[in-house]
């Protein structure tokens, strides 16, 4: 079972931290923060870590596609280029390989979600962000995040959260849709599911220290004021996301992106 | 007595927010946030506001500078070259009255400091930074402060500040000094000086909210895991850059303005 899921967002903005929180790995234990030179001289390139995971007993090749750099250059031109073509190739590769005669064997390296970063001290979208988008909604499931979200009280967040969903239906930016609910499922599940879509965007934080508050060992950030505690709903939607990733929507990401942007770029092959 | 602050930095980091905690009016109450596109039109405008305080018995005309959008836009040319050519503008001016008939009711326009703004996110002084420091430390007394530090724990404000120290460093950027301390000033005024000194750059945090912590009104933002308190000095360094900008160094940043900076532009404007 392959799941690849790619992040894009400036660097800084806390998404290798939300990474190895989600899937409770190190992914990055040896990265080095390039000093300003490099990481301006370096075109946007795209770094790409594979790990085995088991959730829930099902055994998950989870591959994380990260785009360093996006938004640091002074022009972000290469950015979106550099996202839409890999989102490009692996359908490219996948369209090849289904052709091919091993069929029975293919990986699925396709991109079946893309987290995009929103930072929190935006007002809203950027025109960086609308521009990346609207390259990529065609062809990948984004879902939107408010990154570092412990730096918004309560009410910043709802404001940002609305400004944002207006954004985006503003400028016609198709992301991810949650499917409708079957009417058979219990109440809980119904409940759940409607608490999951009233918290998009979803706002979160992550850290990559453990602490001990009140017995109970947590994931959090310690500040003077008081302890951030990354798995609680009031302090962010850090569960929400995680739920929906690993556990109730990660089929249906998959489907769409077979059934649908997938479907889209053979018809555009075909047709060409 | 006039004195001219310049606040430079990107829009959303809180800018205003500060200089209504520093200087406790509301400058900013009828700002209206523009939208994206409003926002990229605008080239950089410089933004001024003028009031009249009274600060411990000495009445004061302080005037911000406002350098709204600054890399906001995709390009940041323009926003250096809109700051360093209004501090030109100023010294013109001075230059003009000092020359006239009327010296003895000259107004001083010039700009005293210039406050620039590093974002909490930021890894240490960005290329944007570096560039528009570069075009302002031979004309201005430049404070850096890190903006919004109550999105970064203990630690990563001291990491941070050392990274920033190390670049000016690095990139030869003459910030503003501070004076050495008379040795005859009494040992309490010497212990405040060094912990200026050993602060710097500041690590900020505002807040145009009133509220009530343990019987006192602060002024503070409110978040699910605590409150944080703008004067508190273990919360951030407000209260030191307050003390320093309005009671201890004000004078030597005119001064300094005076026979430094003032001075070299006439050097200039005589021998060319
Ligand atoms: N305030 C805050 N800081 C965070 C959060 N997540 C990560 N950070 C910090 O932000 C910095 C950059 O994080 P990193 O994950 O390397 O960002 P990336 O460049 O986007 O991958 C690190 O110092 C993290 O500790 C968060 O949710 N809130
Ligand atoms: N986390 C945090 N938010 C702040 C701080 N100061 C201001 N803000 C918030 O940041 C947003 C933008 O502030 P504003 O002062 O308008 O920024 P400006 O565009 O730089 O003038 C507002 O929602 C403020 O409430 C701070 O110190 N910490």
């Amino acid at each position: 079972f392959d799941f690849t899921l790619m992040v894009v967002g400036e660097s800084g903005l806390g998404k290798s931290t939300l990474i190895n929180s989600l899937f409770l790995g190190d992914l990055y234990r040896n990265r080095t923060i390039p000093d300003v030179h490099d990481r301006l001289e370096k075109t946007t390139t795209i770094e790409k870590k594979t790990m085995e995971i088991e959730e829930r007993g099902v055994r998950l090749r989870l591959t994380i596609v990260d785009t360093p750099g996006f938004g640091d250059a002074i022009n972000c031109e290469d950015s979106w280029r550099v996202c839409s073509a890999y989102v490009d190739d692996q359908f490219r590769q996948y369209f090849t390989d289904e052709s091919g005669l091993n069929r029975r064997h293919m990986q699925d390296n396709r991109v079946h979600c893309c987290l995009y970063f929103v930072p929190p001290w935006a007002h809203s979208l950027r025109q960086v962000d609308v521009e990346m988008m609207r390259r990529l909604h065609r062809k990948v499931n984004i879902v939107v995040v408010i990154a570092k979200a412990d730096s918004l009280t309560v009410m910043e967040v709802k404001k940002l959260k609305a400004r944002i969903l207006q954004d985006l239906e503003d400028y016609q930016i198709q992301v991810y849709q949650f499917p409708e609910c079957d009417s058979d499922e219990d109440e809980e599940f119904k409940q759940q599911d409607r608490e999951l879509k009233a918290a998009v965007p979803f706002a979160v934080v992550a850290a990559d220290t453990v602490m001990e508050v009140g017995g109970r060992r947590v994931r959090g950030r310690q500040y003077p004021w008081g302890i951030v505690d990354v798995e609680n709903p009031r302090h962010s939607d850090f569960t929400k996301l995680r739920t929906m990733l690993i556990s109730t929507h990660m089929q249906d990401l998959k489907d769409v992106t077979q059934d649908v942007h997938y479907e889209n770029f053979r018809a555009q092959c075909i047709s060409q």
